[in-house]
């Protein structure tokens, strides 16, 4: 049940056909057959996450093939997060007694 | 506090979903999204303001290189309002030298900004009543997130580390039959047997994502911690009763 490439080393078939479809559903192509390998590594390390959410979440989430599904967790947390932690946000100051508009 | 409230259900009231794409610029997303549902709710006016405004004119320069939604309500007011979408559209890069504020019009702005309570039942009232706001939240599960109730525990998403800005447009309880497939459909017997309390949240990661753009999170556990910077900008001025009420 694999298939043997010589650009991604040994690979369950099923995981490969997978990646195709992931390839073709979100646009994604790759510069070289090594860089092809590395994303189908971790495509297949995120697939085993996201089967891990799903056991362990509570509510009646689903996870599974997203777009992000070719990037590593901190490729992910690098391009779509904040990239940085807020050292100070602004004073938030004592509540006024007054509502009225134009009162300090 | 309604049982329910959905800003979406309203006409015309939440924009088109975003897409930052390789931009970390969810904060100015997140911002603008949150004024132009404000602005759409106080004047009955369709707005859509300049994202690209927001990262080019930020006084701290990050652009897309991250931020918070402070720093673009900060933009906001030094510059006396945003321009419109269409006339500084959004480039997918900052130019931080570059700003352009002065060259177009303005066609939205706000008086201020506040952070609520970081009370889940004060923030779903404030969202009924005012609007949509913005939140921060850890947003370490969402990289494989489908659709559904996302119900963590502070393990598996620590709420005190926040990283991505999103708006907060509503709040509901999963019917019983979504709970039902659930328990169905899984072996794990911790799956819910009651209605799940939810959030609705708009994110900026195109309309091909997850529910439609948006995501659901538990309410009532500070998931992801939700309530870490629940900000908002306030537009126009303080009226006793607002023109449209969050739909059930």
């Amino acid at each position: 049940n694999s298939l043997y490439t010589q650009d991604s080393g040994p690979r369950p078939m099923e995981l490969i056909e997978i990646f195709k479809l992931f390839q073709v559903q979100f646009n994604r192509s790759y510069s070289s057959p090594a860089e092809y390998a590395r994303r189908l590594d971790i495509f297949a390390h995120n697939l085993a996450q996201a089967q891990r959410l799903q056991e362990e979440d509570l509510g009646t989430a689903e996870f599974g093939m997203t777009p992000f599904s070719d990037l590593t967790e901190e490729e992910f947390g690098q391009l779509y997060g904040h990239q940085k932690i807020p050292e100070r946000y602004p004073t938030v100051g004592k509540k006024v007694e007054s509502e009225k508009w134009g009162e300090s | 506090v309604p049982p329910t409230c959905d800003w979406r259900k309203a006409t015309d009231i939440i924009s088109p979903i975003k897409d930052q794409e390789k931009c970390n610029c969810c904060w100015a997303i997140a911002a603008a999204d949150n004024i132009e549902a404000l602005w759409r709710i106080r004047y009955r006016q369709i707005v859509d303001v300049s994202v690209q405004e927001l990262l080019d004119c930020d006084r701290c320069g990050n652009g897309c290189t991250g931020g918070f939604v402070w720093d673009a309500y900060i933009t906001v007011l030094n510059n006396s309002g945003l321009a419109s979408e269409k006339d500084y559209p959004f480039q997918r890069h900052a130019k931080p030298h570059r700003c352009l504020a002065k060259k177009y019009k303005k066609v939205a702005w706000i008086q201020d900004f506040i952070m609520l309570s970081s009370n889940e039942q004060v923030i779903a009232g404030y969202l009924a009543a005012h609007g949509p706001i913005t939140v921060t939240i850890n947003m370490e599960l969402l990289q494989h997130y489908q659709k559904g109730v996302i119900k963590a525990t502070p393990s598996t998403c620590d709420p005190r580390y926040v990283n991505h800005s999103v708006l907060l447009v509503g709040f509901g309880k999963s019917k019983t039959e979504e709970g039902m497939q659930a328990e169905m459909t899984s072996s794990q017997s911790r799956k819910p047997r009651h209605p799940t309390p939810y959030w609705i949240l708009k994110n900026s990661w195109g309309a091909h994502w997850g529910e439609k753009g948006y995501f659901r999170l538990h309410r009532g556990n500070n998931t992801c911690g939700i309530t870490k910077y629940p900000f908002t900008a306030r537009v126009g001025q303080p009226v006793k009763k607002l023109p449209v009420s969050c739909p059930p």
